[in-house]
């Protein structure tokens, strides 16, 4: 299992601590707050309370050992900054980190940060896009300009009907990649396949097709 | 094209309203800084500034005539709440909303808000899952506990093959959905499909098995 240190729990880098913990991976936390470290000490394997901008600390804990850190303090860009690149020079191999802003992101491509987040922009986009299209929608990844993959629960009108009779490929340039009933995920479903009422369809098309199939229902 | 509103233009509200407009869509936006309200008026059909919590000026604007409005000025819980309580009385059809924190999202939810949005904890949870696969991934949907759909970069050992020699089903349970060359993609790829450098895969499988492949290369 993978080794990660995670830096400031905001609401971002605690989702990301837990997570990783969640999934079996050893997670070292450090923050400034005394705490914070104590909220998530139970639910990580290390949390050290410590200012990440102290570079003898860095190297006490071995912080170039890890498979990769993040960042996730974002609100003074400052230390944010400053903390990438003394990260970059102590030889961590991957720094997934938090950006402000477009601006400060740019920053951090320069000082050679691997990945960098805007959690709010993203999220901003995947709100709107799922808002146009449908209250069913569930997730929504864009595949292309041309290809979004969505998670939509199945229309009334399609209870009861098989694929090959909605014959969406031919009606509308969608294809039904998998369904789920419940946990019970079918991928690539055969035309047989019988829709029930609350199986979730995940479909791929055209942001434009997939908008078109829930007006016609 | 659908009318929405949009309360609110820090990095979430923004990043919706710009998303909104491009994908051709009437927007709305209402913030209480003139400044903000200069920046993205070129971008989006009306930006008006005012303060959400006057009631006055949301009759003005029959801001319950809108498909949804998306409340994404979050700073402030008391506000917040509040101006989701005047929408909800106001008989606006659709409200998402961006919540602080999880008690602040169960107010909204018992006040009827119909889509309560968590950027920060949604993003940290990606980027953890992210993160753990592959610097390969670059997107992440969950389908149920036991299947994930990755947008994966073709690994070196994959290209060159065919999709049947790779034999990815019966191997590690894996399935691709579909295969992306620049912005051309493939849908539901036969057995003969081969495998360029730079294609992007998207696959299905479980957690653990996808971590499992990427381990084997
Ligand atoms: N130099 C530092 N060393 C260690 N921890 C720090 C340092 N600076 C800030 N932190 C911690 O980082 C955490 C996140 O801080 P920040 O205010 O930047 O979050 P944020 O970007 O607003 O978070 P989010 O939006 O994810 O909720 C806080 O818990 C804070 O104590
Ligand atoms: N009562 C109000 N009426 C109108 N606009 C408001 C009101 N209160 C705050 N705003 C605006 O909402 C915007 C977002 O504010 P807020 O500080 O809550 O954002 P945030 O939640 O930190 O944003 P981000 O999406 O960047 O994380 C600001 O531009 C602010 O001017």
């Amino acid at each position: 299992m993978g080794q990660y240190v995670v830096i400031g729990l905001g609401r971002f880098g605690e989702s990301v601590a837990r997570t990783l913990s969640s999934l079996g991976h050893e997670v070292l936390v450090i923050d400034k707050s005394e705490e914070k470290v104590q909220e998530i000490a139970d639910f990580v394997t290390t949390a050290i309370k410590a200012d990440a901008q102290n570079e003898e600390f860095l190297r006490s804990v071995d912080i170039a050992s890890y498979d990769a850190v993040v960042v996730a303090m974002a609100q003074s860009v400052e230390a944010n900054i400053l903390v990438n690149m003394l990260l970059k020079d102590l030889g961590v191999k991957y720094i997934v980190a938090k950006a402000q802003s477009k601006l400060h992101g740019e920053v951090l491509e320069k000082i050679g940060v691997n990945k960098i987040i805007y959690p709010e922009w993203d999220m901003g986009e995947r709100v709107a896009r799922a808002l146009t299209m449908s209250h069913n929608i569930l997730d929504y990844v864009e595949i292309s300009p041309e290809h979004t993959i969505v998670e939509i629960a199945a229309p009334e009108e399609f209870v009861g009907k098989t694929l090959r009779q909605l014959d969406l490929r031919a009606r509308c340039n969608i294809s039904i990649l998998a369904a789920k009933k419940g946990d019970n995920v079918v991928v690539a479903p055969g035309g047989e396949y019988i829709i029930d009422r609350g199986d979730i369809l995940v479909a791929i098309g055209s942001y434009r097709d997939l908008r078109k199939l829930e007006n016609k229902i």
